[in-house]
């Protein structure tokens, strides 16, 4: 059965669409089938790998608003790594389907409408937690989070936990979070450490609790700072096609083993 | 008159909060009277003075709701400085003030409701082109854009230009585009020297045209990369106080000099 994993943070640039876009074909490139999902109206994902929908493609957008279905609107980008872009449109979204009374199980429904070929699928979100996020979290088996470690962005992570709390109680009671992923670390601050060290006891005291990150863990694959995963995406292509030997390189396909494992595959 | 600024980029972690935060106490360090808004759901910076609103807390939610005002709401951190502060319970509003029928007036109408003892007023947006940041063009007299010399965070600036478009034709004609802040910038990299030129061609071509950035600049103070500036927020303390001899300090008082001259201040 497919995977699909949400990946979610409200704060604002620590490395969402990086990562969606890295660790998806670091994934790929070891034998699964992946289908990354663009839900951002900012469609950087789609444009991470060179995708500028026109008119004529069909998008998220469409998906959601039931004009078009999941197989039709995804994109083959190779044998196994698919891509289902976003749309500039869809901040209209929010409040064209905001009158829906499903609203916030439409991409769930997309889901389960046939059975789609992937292993995993990873959806990359905006920076909120509104509709779309919603949309996300009811669809999702798992979230994957990922946080700059400095102060603003940590302060985040209490209300991102609550909303997934309420999603999982209410709407989606399979919803856990798998694990916090360290994005642009730079080792030698002391802000690094004590953000990661309060991440830790965060969880440490959510172990044995009945909440949906009472098993979440901190991943031991840190993405380091490396300006090359900023420079790839204005060629279209991910890390690995830009420049193989980069630590950005090597930090995403470590992470990829290490997210396998959680699944029991290599 | 007081000026109101609206500072905006619906890219996330470009810099928007620490740009108000600091700059705003560098404004005020020279003594005009600055009040800062903070009106994104994350509330950071409210945190990034170390204000966290409770219950009793008047915030922006109140005074967008019309159950309280400007005067009762902000907060006055310095004889000079003021800070209207956010909640997280604003996240709601995006639906609660959804249905009112001048929902993107809504701060626009608070502003104009008396007074204000003011020279100027920063507004913090969230990374999105909502309801909260349209509520934020209807207000403001110029919008200043904090910008990461990255590529993704590049692609959006065409768009934000489009909707200043779109809100100074239909309702705020006095909108015009102050400017674009490059913020984290590392000058050894290729990438930001691509990125700047392209914002400057940008602007050089709009030249002379009948849009609201017809007279933009690229700020000549560049906000350099500074750990301290990622720091700072987690005592509760602007870069001045808490490092006055960063660099994340110089570079945030030079722009104070630079923006005030805008106005023909010193
Ligand atoms: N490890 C890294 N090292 C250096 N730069 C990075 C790294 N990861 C991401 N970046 C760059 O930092 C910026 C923010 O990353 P990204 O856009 O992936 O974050 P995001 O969370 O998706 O942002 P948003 O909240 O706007 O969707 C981008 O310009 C990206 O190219
Ligand atoms: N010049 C700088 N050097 C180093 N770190 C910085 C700099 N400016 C901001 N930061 C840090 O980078 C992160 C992003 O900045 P900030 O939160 O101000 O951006 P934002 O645009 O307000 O984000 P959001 O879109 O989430 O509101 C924060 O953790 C902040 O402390
Ligand atoms: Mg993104
Ligand atoms: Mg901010």
């Amino acid at each position: 059965a497919v995977k699909t994993v949400a990946v979610i943070n409200q704060k604002g640039g620590v490395g969402k669409t990086t990562s969606v876009a890295n660790l998806g074909a670091a994934i790929a490139m070891r034998g699964p089938d992946v289908c990354l999902m663009d839900i951002d109206p900012q469609a950087h994902l789609s444009l991470h790998y060179g995708l500028e929908p026109d008119e004529t493609t069909a998008t998220i957008f469409d998906v959601l608003a039931e004009e078009s279905t999941l197989p039709n609107a995804t994109k083959m980008l190779t044998p196994n790594l698919w891509l289902l872009p976003s749309t500039t449109d869809l901040a209209a979204a929010e409040s064209t389907l905001a009158g829906h009374t499903q609203r916030n199980h439409l991409l769930q429904k997309s889901l389960t409408a046939q059975s789609l070929p992937h292993d995993f699928i990873l959806i990359d979100c905006p920076p909120s937690l509104g509709l779309l996020t919603l949309n996300a979290l009811v669809a999702a088996d798992d979230v994957l989070i990922p946080l700059q470690p400095h102060f603003l962005a940590l302060q985040g992570l209490a209300k991102l936990l609550e909303t997934i709390q309420l999603v999982q109680q209410r709407v989606n009671p399979r919803l856990r979070v798998l694990g916090v992923l360290l994005c642009m670390y730079e080792s030698v601050t002391k802000l690094g450490k004590d953000v990661v060290q309060e991440v830790r006891d965060f969880f440490e005291a959510a172990r044995g609790t009945n909440t949906p990150y009472a098993d979440a863990r901190i991943f031991q694959t840190v993405i380091r700072r490396n300006i090359r995963l900023a420079e790839c995406p204005s060629y279209g292509k991910t890390i690995f096609e830009y420049d193989a030997r980069s630590n950005g390189a090597t930090d995403y396909n470590a992470l990829a083993g290490e997210f396998l494992a959680c699944y029991g595959k290599t």
